[in-house]
């Protein structure tokens, strides 16, 4: 038998959102990209902050955060390091 | 656009008209809220102003084609960058690379805060479950503890003028047929392996002697077979995720970071209708030969806008170049060949100090790491700038090259 490996990531797909999505204005190609940092590493969280920091945050709380910059979560990969959103537009 | 939540930051891409930085106020809010990390600007967390204090920031993008067209600070540089000093109460520096004229980038960048040296938080931490914030002292945190991340790098290839034969593979109507014929293909060759494995041989009535006659794979079988793969090929030939996964191994991204180099490598992908095109990768640290997981987790992203006049497409990695794994060059030359732009840049910004052996120049100095691995020349492009900016801890490498 076979089971996934620990390390593999696990997808799961947001289809309400996409099933509907049409690009066809969508003409800017050239993206904005924003980095924002709370501590130095993973391994160096503040003592205030929880265990795995930005990671325990619900997939939820950021639906309100996207809805500001106008994206919508089309599906999520999650691993043990980092969880990686597709969005929308 | 992309997202990527790590436990001690976060990366937002995001594409088209996206009003991105209108969500830092609400993300530096949910830092403080939901995941504990200090905040300065408010008394209690039921403050809605209440903000985390990052650590740092960068921003960057490259120069718009119709800057017009966007909204909120994104129709110029100069409100984004007076955006990001209001809302971080200043410290950033802002910066153009390349030439003005044409395909220039910018980036915005601040200094690590000080005051954000805290202690390693526990390992035996039991969950997520946010334990009280605090507020920062105005005399700073404690000093440092924190073990500093290993092979902090990312690499960042833009292109514009994709080919447009290239480009066709990234429209609904050329990859449902490719889809359509994918299945196809596995279609037939499920049904040789069922005959196979019922004793069923291909050939004449003549060739196949005994077995001409193969029960359990009869016409009528046959055609309710046909009827659930239809209904499942009109699914795979139409749903966005589906189709992204097809272009994704059609087009050759898969194998940038290939499953026999990183074995849990993943990738989710998506194909907008009628075009475009958005891939995360999440590739774990391959196995050293202990079958031990040696680092952290990486990831790629790539978005892709194909309509020719202002075709474009990104591709970013923080999955460290060479080691045991492909080097910056193949990375590069790989990518470039899945799009065949008319002209791209590279830039790769690594933090100081990764080096083991920095390259020792004939003048006493030394080159970075990032400035050894842009060395190498791109087969079929010319290489037409070339930019290195020495921040405080990072190091910036920016390229441009040309079709020749």
């Amino acid at each position: 038998t076979f089971s996934p490996s620990s390390a593999t990531p696990h997808l799961t797909i947001n289809h309400e959102v996409a099933a509907d999505l049409d690009s066809s204005n969508a003409f800017e190609g050239p993206e904005k990209l924003l980095e924002v940092w709370f501590a130095p590493s993973a391994s160096s969280l503040p003592a205030a902050a929880t265990p795995h920091g930005l990671k325990c945050v619900p997939s939820d709380t950021w639906v309100a955060m996207l809805d500001m910059v106008n994206c919508k979560i089309l599906s999520v990969l999650e691993s043990d390091d980092v969880d990686a959103y597709l969005l929308s537009e | 656009s992309s997202m990527f939540v790590f436990p001690h930051k976060l990366i937002l891409k995001t594409c088209g008209t996206t009003t991105l930085l209108l969500g830092l106020q609400r993300l530096l809010h949910i830092a403080a809220v939901h995941a504990g990390f200090p905040f300065h600007n408010a008394k209690s967390l039921d403050d809605i102003r209440a903000a985390a204090t990052p650590y740092r920031v960068f921003y960057s993008r490259k120069n718009f084609l119709f800057p017009d067209k966007q909204k909120g600070p994104h129709r110029s540089w100069k409100q984004e960058v007076k955006y990001l000093d209001d809302t971080l109460e200043g410290g950033g520096s802002a910066y153009m690379v390349g030439k003005m004229n044409r395909d220039h980038w910018y980036l915005y960048i601040t200094s690590p805060n000080q005051t954000l040296t805290p202690p390693l938080t526990p390992d035996s931490e039991p969950n997520c479950q946010p334990t009280p914030a605090t507020t920062i002292s105005s005399n700073g945190g404690s000093s440092a503890g924190g073990s500093y991340s290993q092979n902090d790098e990312t690499l960042e290839i833009l292109m514009t003028d994709l080919d447009p034969e290239n480009a066709k593979q990234f429209f609904l109507s050329h990859a449902s047929a490719v889809a359509s014929d994918k299945l196809t293909v596995e279609a037939k060759n499920a049904r040789k392996n069922a005959q196979e494995s019922l004793g069923c041989l291909s050939g004449t009535p003549d060739e196949l002697g005994v077995f001409g006659h193969c029960e359990g794979i009869d016409d009528e079988s046959d055609n309710r077979v046909d009827g659930a793969k239809g209904t499942e090929i009109e699914e795979l030939t139409t749903e966005g995720h589906a189709l992204g996964s097809v272009i994704s191994e059609h087009c050759g991204l898969n194998d940038v970071y290939p499953t026999s180099v990183y074995p849990d490598a993943k990738v989710d992908a998506y194909l907008f209708s009628p075009c475009g095109f958005s891939a995360n990768g999440v590739i774990p640290a391959p196995p050293n030969a202990e079958g031990q997981k040696p680092g952290a987790t990486h990831y790629f992203t790539v978005h892709v806008t194909p309509e020719s006049g202002f075709s474009y497409a990104s591709f970013e990695t923080n999955v460290p170049g060479g080691q045991n794994g492909r080097t910056t060059a193949e990375i590069i030359e790989h990518v470039v060949n899945i799009f065949r732009p008319g002209r791209f840049s590279v830039t790769l910004f690594e933090a100081k100090g990764q080096s083991a052996n920095p390259y020792s120049l004939s003048d006493g100095t030394f080159k970075s790491l990032s400035m050894q691995r842009l060395v190498d020349p791109v087969r079929g492009y010319r290489r037409m700038d070339r930019i290195v900016h020495d921040f405080e801890d990072y190091d910036l490498v920016f390229r441009f090259y040309e079709r020749e």
